[in-house]
């Protein structure tokens, strides 16, 4: 593995570890780098351990617990490879009350160090945005945006 | 490097010009089913070059023009433009398609080609942007990804 | 086509056109039996037209729009079918605060001819079911059902 | 016909008995992420003969057996009972797994094999019961199948 891609691998370990932690209030998260005899036997592999639980296939984890999962993963990467954007379309549909606001909290956080974009339909979400956009159809068909002030919304 | 804004005309849902700023930080996007929320992520991926069709939710590039209502004539071409601002450096990338000349590039004024784009988002950092657009419902698919493939778009980031 | 089937088809599509214009409030949605050379290349094509829109093809649908259509299409079957039961797996999730009221409204009707077990995070749902069960991890890893008084939580 | 309880013992997180009656109209199960509202619709769709690992979201028949916890013993054998209600007519249909002597079912206390359990079914009413299961994220994959495959599964139902 190349020398540049295998430490950028263990630092995206490392965040993805803690986060998937922070997210759901403990656990473990791993990537191991599985080798293969050629190049296309290789990749990276996931394990996630919600906690209190055995250790078991990404298959078994819930819906919600899928999405912290990649959650967690995603904003691992863009924190160690310094993407500066991300576009999360409904990323909280899955999330139970509880499991949103701890997502809202980290998006919150993030976004003091690069610029998300977040549709979604979930008000915990809305309430931590810096600029709230609405959509609307202003004729049947036809969408329009309109600039929300926050505060009169809060 | 961030979005400050975005300018769409005729794309999809949006007849018209539509002009959206975006916050440096976080810019949350909401309004009822069928709105055009997730029309505004097609718009953002298609201008930095997303190509495939099953991403952008059509099955023909005519289905990228504002097809039109009862009160708004549909629109012969649709145009997508791009400011980024790199602290006190500004850019633009546009994109604008009709079925007569197809989809064009520019990059602050000047035409590039598709490939070209690779290396202008490299300059910006933004390297690996589509990595971060997420569409809806496919959160869960970042860890239902074989290893191989997982390891591939991680690569493309270093 | 059987007969059976055939006749089946329309009441089917008869009724998936009213379902889908009772919860989008109006446009239309047709079945369509596409008649091939050989069985192989027959099958049943969905029409779905939001309100106000121009026709189009399933994939421009939005994730809303597309639940919609699926769950008018979903319990027109039943219906005509005569299904005594359903399990729906957080249907409602992609819904916006609007079309959930009207899906909710629509469970509470059919659930007085068949059947129905809902999961839902969402609350307009919860609201109108009959009996109302919280599940929970008793001790990590270990889930455990209590019924909710109704009464209580409302 | 309806559901009038489901007894589960040892199936996937409901380690030890749990007896849930359901109501013939509405029941709406609730909680928070991972607390094992999916493993019931697993559990309903199992005892009525599912038998795609995909479907049940398992890898190998051994994860329906609950793996035990901190505090309790995982279960060497999975037991799932159906109580279905006609009027006045009560029939039951009960399906076990064990490693060791592999999946079992039963109607009304008499053993029976996978494809008898087709015409119990029938019988009952529940035909295409596993037609009105839907799994979660899969409300929008029932418009998304090719035009024969969904005649296929509609026909089923006649
Ligand atoms: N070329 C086009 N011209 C006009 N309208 C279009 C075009 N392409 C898609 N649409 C419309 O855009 C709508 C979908 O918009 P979009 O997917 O952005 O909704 P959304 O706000 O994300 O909704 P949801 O909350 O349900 O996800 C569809 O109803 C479709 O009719
Ligand atoms: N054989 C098993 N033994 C013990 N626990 C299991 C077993 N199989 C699955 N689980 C656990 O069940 C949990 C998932 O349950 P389930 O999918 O029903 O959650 P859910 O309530 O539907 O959550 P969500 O709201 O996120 O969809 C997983 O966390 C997994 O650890
Ligand atoms: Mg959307
Ligand atoms: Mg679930």
């Amino acid at each position: 593995v190349g020398t540049l891609f295998g430490n950028a691998l263990t630092d995206i370990a490392a965040r993805f570890s803690d986060l998937f932690r922070h997210l759901l209030g403990g656990g473990e998260a791993r990537l191991e780098l599985l080798e293969g005899d050629s190049f296309w036997d290789s990749g990276v592999d996931i394990v996630a351990r919600p906690p209190g639980k055995k250790m078991q296939s990404l298959a078994q984890l819930s819906g919600g617990e899928q999405s912290l999962t990649g959650i967690s993963l995603l904003f691992a990467c863009m924190e160690v490879a310094a993407v500066p954007l991300a576009v999360l379309d409904e990323v909280d549909a899955a999330l139970d009350e509880y499991n949103l606001l701890r997502f809202a909290a980290l998006a919150r956080e993030y976004a003091t160090r690069l610029q998300l974009i977040v549709m979604t339909h979930r008000r915990a979400t809305m309430e931590r945005a810096d600029v709230l956009y609405g959509v609307t159809m202003s004729e049947p068909g036809l969408s329009q945006v309109v600039g929300i002030n926050l505060e009169d919304w809060r | 490097m961030y979005i400050e804004r975005l300018r769409l005309k005729g794309f999809k849902s949006f007849g018209g010009s539509h002009d959206l700023p975006f916050s440096p930080g976080m810019t949350a996007v909401v309004g009822p089913n069928g709105s055009g929320k997730s029309n505004i992520l097609d718009a953002l991926a298609w201008v930095l070059g997303e190509g495939s069709p099953m991403k952008l939710r059509i099955s023909r590039q005519q289905e990228l023009l504002f097809q039109g209502t009862a009160a708004s004539s549909a629109a012969k071409e649709c145009d997508v433009i791009l400011t980024l601002r790199d602290s006190d450096r500004v850019s633009t990338i546009r994109r604008t398609f009709s079925p007569d000349t197809g989809s064009v590039l520019f990059h602050d004024g000047q035409k590039i080609r598709l490939q070209d784009l690779d290396e202008v988002k490299r300059m910006l950092r933004l390297g690996g942007e589509t990595f971060a657009f997420i569409g809806q419902g496919e959160v869960a698919e970042t860890i239902r990804q074989r290893p191989l493939q997982r390891r591939m778009r991680l690569e493309v980031l270093f």
